[in-house]
């Protein structure tokens, strides 16, 4: 289903080279909820921009639903990751000069549903996040709890068959993140794969197994 | 020293008003360490944009060291945020064209010290936070965490009398998290005020008193 081999990403500063990710191997089944965790800086964004289709390696390779992904151009990564990917960005990457609700349309505008129905679509997702109140509201009007929830919110909204939630409970009192965390179960329940990049261990209890990155490399890998 | 009484921000969306603060009193002492929780959106960083002398109330009085911050022209709001506060913003606020060592200088070069101590204070600081090795770093080349751990040394570089600190370890891991701990628990062993917005249990149990908002009121106040 989704199979990452040999994957390197380097990065050029200057003088120096920074191996963001430096050789991984990952093989990830259709429906399964991963956590993905370790130190800031040991890889994880970089390893999540990799599976959703919004970055290249430097070498190795990507298959997801058999397709190498390396070998697509730029309009066939765009549909992949329209109609199969929903990502919460770990800094919301929101647009800034329109409101919440519009931010969690636009994957709906991109897939061509009608004006009315996702309307409907968009309101019932920020619903689901506790925002009903704050449909209106622009990301600079929004605390910043509830600009990771409009996040969420437009991740989840045509109902992904892959979540990828780069640290979504970040800016969240534990309450708010028990209510996210429901969400992602029931998405997972529905058949769905879940991978969350997180640093706090309660977030990932709910995942079926949990991968650990260090200095871009991949040293545990364990399934309960 | 610092004191806030009856304080209120209300913001206009629409047709609707929203009470971000609806009637704060606090009182905090020069050299306290202060948690401030409550659920997302209840007004913790609205609270502390007014302590940090970067928003005014829409009513309500600010006196810091004496001093009614409401009747402050801007030159000096401005040298108070620079000469006696230290702000780690919750979404960062870094300067996206320069590197991590310039972002740490620019309180130091606000403050006129000259080139070859600012820059030694800075790369300490980056030093403090782990960031030895990223310093030629722009932001945009860093890790979410990375990027929160500039903001957090830009805060402490001129080892400020007040620090406030917007959930500064949202975005790392436990081990990294208790390292900056450690250096707030040093600026307040020092003597210094630290006031630090957490959602986390285990961050909040660094200070002496732990501060709830609800709905923009306080509804607890609980020391040690
Ligand atoms: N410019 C604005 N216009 C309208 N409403 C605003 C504005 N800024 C903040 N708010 C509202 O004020 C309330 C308090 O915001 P604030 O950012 O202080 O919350 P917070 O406690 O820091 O939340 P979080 O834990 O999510 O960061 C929120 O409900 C938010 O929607
Ligand atoms: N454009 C870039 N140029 C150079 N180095 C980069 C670039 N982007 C990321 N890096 C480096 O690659 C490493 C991995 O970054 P990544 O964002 O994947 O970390 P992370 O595990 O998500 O960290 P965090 O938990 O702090 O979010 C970091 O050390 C970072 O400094
Ligand atoms: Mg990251
Ligand atoms: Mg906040």
């Amino acid at each position: 289903f989704l199979s990452i081999r040999d994957i390197r990403k380097i990065y050029r500063v200057g003088n120096e080279e920074v191996r963001a990710l430096d050789g991984v191997d990952l093989v990830v089944s259709r429906g399964e909820y991963l956590a993905i965790m370790g130190a800031s800086g040991s890889g994880k964004s970089t390893l999540m921009n990799l599976l959703g289709c919004l970055d290249t390696p430097t070498s190795g390779s990507y298959r997801l639903n058999g397709v190498a992904v390396e070998g697509l151009n730029d309009e066939e990564l765009a549909a992949i990751r329209n109609e199969e990917i929903g990502f919460v960005f770990q800094t919301f990457n929101l647009l800034a000069r329109t409101t919440a609700l519009r931010n969690v349309e636009l994957p709906l505008i991109y897939g061509g549903v009608g004006r009315t129905e996702r309307r409907g679509k968009a309101e019932r997702a920020l619903e689901r996040v506790g925002l009903a109140d704050r449909m209106k509201h622009r990301p600079n009007e929004l605390s910043g709890g509830q600009r990771q929830r409009v996040a969420i919110a437009r991740a989840l909204v045509n109902e992904p068959s892959i979540l990828l939630a780069d640290e979504p409970t970040g800016n969240l009192d534990s309450t708010t993140s028990a209510e996210i965390m429901e969400l992602f179960d029931a998405l997972n329940d529905a058949g769905n794969t879940v991978i969350v990049v997180t640093h706090e261990d309660d977030i990932a209890a709910h995942a079926h197994r949990v991968v650990t990155l260090c200095d871009g490399k991949i040293v545990s890998d364990v399934g309960k």
